[in-house]
């Protein structure tokens, strides 16, 4: 699809970029408020001493989440696709036109809420995060193949909440094996903060 | 744009067939695991004496959510989409293409699991109901202004796990109210079913 081969070019240029300024980039997508905002939160919490990060929230409206991160002693920069489901890397590096990119060490990108289009759309970044949550249900990752394909790692969030849910974390990680043997799974709990420095240790942060 | 035109006119033709058989057909949206397949069946097993109801569930992949509403005595049917991320008019009617309308006066469509783009996406139904849940977090409304415009209802679903996620119901109310003052709101626990008749009721089933 040729939408998807322009990207794949933006996406390219976008990695030169950051490769050039020896920037880590990574891009988080996960479903409507599976964590995504308050994972990038805790692990702001844990490197803003030790990094110079910028965060760059996409949705189709608001600045919160932007916002919320900002918070957290962290430049940010907010994109409103206004229609748009997915950023994609051209979004990105419009973003960045005005941006000194000699300032950062690390990039967190927050795509638009959405486990489907995300996935076709390369950003440029070192990694691509699925985040998913207990409070979901069993059955997203048996019926995501494709994103689950081109992740770079699985974040299960929210575990905190599973033992009230009953919901059985093994069997996801289980379903990820299925798709995908070796992709790293990451069990965490944003919110408490379990399993956020084993993340940062995988993630060489 | 054009997908939009040609999907308008497909929708209006899925209208006409729905009238000519007498059939409602309600379109459920919401992002994924918000409780749309257990809303459907805890409508399904209030309704399945007094209607002749069919299911169309749509996924990327799998058959899970038909398989569910199956087990409550429906008839169903899964589109699998592959890769699309919203089911459209003209998928809708080939799905329907050998099945005998005749034979039902309730049609429940379950959209892909997606707050954005199936909003854009009108399947010829008399009413769409969007899905959110209390698990979602606080901000989904304001950022999805026109996925709200397009609904004639709001589902606020999970309300009985509100309490322990102190989640503010009342503020989430407010934020519908500030985009549609007259968007018709329901709060229910399709687990519990509090709320369900009440919304069986506005649905005039
Ligand atoms: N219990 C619990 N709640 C969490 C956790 N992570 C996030 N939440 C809550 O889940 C809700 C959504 O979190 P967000 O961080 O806004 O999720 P998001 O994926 O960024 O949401 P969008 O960007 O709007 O799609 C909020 O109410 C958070 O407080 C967690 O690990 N445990
Ligand atoms: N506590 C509680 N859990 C619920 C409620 N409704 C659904 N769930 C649970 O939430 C999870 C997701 O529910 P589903 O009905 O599969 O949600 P869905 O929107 O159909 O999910 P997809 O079709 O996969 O996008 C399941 O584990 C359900 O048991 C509810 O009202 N309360
Ligand atoms: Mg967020
Ligand atoms: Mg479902
Ligand atoms: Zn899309
Ligand atoms: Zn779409």
């Amino acid at each position: 699809q040729d939408l998807f081969g322009a990207n794949e070019d933006a996406a390219s240029l976008n990695a030169d970029l950051f490769k050039k300024h020896g920037i880590t980039v990574i891009d988080i997508m996960g479903s409507v408020g599976t964590g995504k905002t308050q994972l990038i939160e805790a692990m702001c919490e844990r490197l803003h001493e030790r990094h110079r990060i910028l965060m760059i929230a996409g949705d189709l409206a608001t600045n919160i989440d932007a916002d919320r991160v900002g918070s957290h002693g962290v430049d940010t920069v907010q994109i409103n696709t206004g229609t748009a489901c997915h950023l994609d890397a051209r979004m990105v590096r419009v973003a960045l036109a005005d941006i000194d990119l000699s300032k950062y060490d690390v990039v967190f990108i927050e795509n638009v809420g959405n486990l489907i289009c995300p996935a076709g759309y390369s950003l440029g970044a070192a990694k691509k995060i699925v985040v998913v949550s207990v409070t979901e249900g069993p059955y997203m990752i048996q019926k995501h193949p494709l994103t689950i394909k081109r992740a770079d790692m699985v974040v299960i969030n929210k575990i905190d909440l599973a033992e009230i849910l009953e919901f059985d974390i093994d069997a996801l990680v289980k379903d990820v094996r299925e798709v995908d043997a070796n992709l790293s799974v990451h069990k965490v709990s944003s919110k408490t903060g379990m399993g956020i420095s084993e993340l940062l240790d995988s993630l060489g942060l």
